[in-house]
């Protein structure tokens, strides 16, 4: 789950 | 995910899928920077510590091992591939990148938007990303002869960044808290970097000559 700080971009 | 991101994530798979494939045919790296090599494997290395700790989705980490593996594939290749490394030009490939790996460190340890460890390795990851390509845009200049290959694998990997910046303009306008001002600047002085090189690009494909960078 991407939480709100984690990076989702490679 | 938008079809800019989409779009860049697969330039910028296409442009190490070049390199790897030229390098394996062909059994040579002529014109090929190692020193970018290497940085691109650090970014890699640094920016995807989360790998095994967030997982995100299927798509985002199965392209971080694809872009980990090709990475340092490439490293290996042109240091220790018995036919490959011959053709390496160690004394056109002279840039100091181990000059960009502190300022970039250190850059991070400053301005960055958590101070963890992680954080901070993510974000010199960004800066190290920005200035990656210097070492390989000055050997071009020096080798002046740009195979079309090595062309092709510098113009797909700025294609990616400038895709990225529209994928962040269309973040912005659509997802209310979407702020990464640290990415952004660091994604647009990376594009800007390959501007000159994009121009002579297109000035060479246009009038339909070898392409040839200035001294």
């Amino acid at each position: 789950v991407v939480t709100g700080d984690s990076h989702d971009e490679l | 995910m938008n079809i800019f991101r989409l779009a860049g994530d697969m330039t910028h798979l296409a442009s190490v899928l070049v390199l790897l494939l030229k390098i394996h045919t062909i059994k040579s790296c002529a014109g090929i920077s190692l020193k970018t090599q290497e940085l691109y494997a650090l970014v890699f290395a640094t920016r995807y510590l989360d790998l095994f700790t967030d997982y995100i989705s299927l798509y985002n980490t199965l392209m971080k091992l694809i872009f980990l593996v090709s990475s340092f594939s490439i490293v290996w290749y042109i240091r220790h591939h018995k036919i490959v490394r011959r053709s390496y030009d160690k004394d056109q490939d002279t840039f100091r990148h181990y000059f960009l790996v502190l300022p970039c460190f250190l850059l991070a340890l400053v301005i960055n938007e958590k101070f963890t460890v992680k954080e901070i390795m993510w974000t010199f990851s960004l800066y190290l990303e920005a200035v990656a390509i210097l070492p390989q845009l000055v050997l071009l200049q020096r080798t002046r002869n740009i195979d079309n290959l090595t062309g092709q694998y510098v113009f797909l990997l700025g294609a990616y960044r400038s895709l990225y910046i529209l994928n962040w303009i269309y973040r912005y306008f659509t997802e209310p808290h979407y702020v990464h001002w640290i990415t952004w600047i660091s994604g647009l002085v990376q594009t800007l970097l390959y501007a000159d090189f994009f121009y002579y690009y297109f000035q060479s494909w246009k009038n339909n000559v070898k392409l040839e960078l200035p001294a």
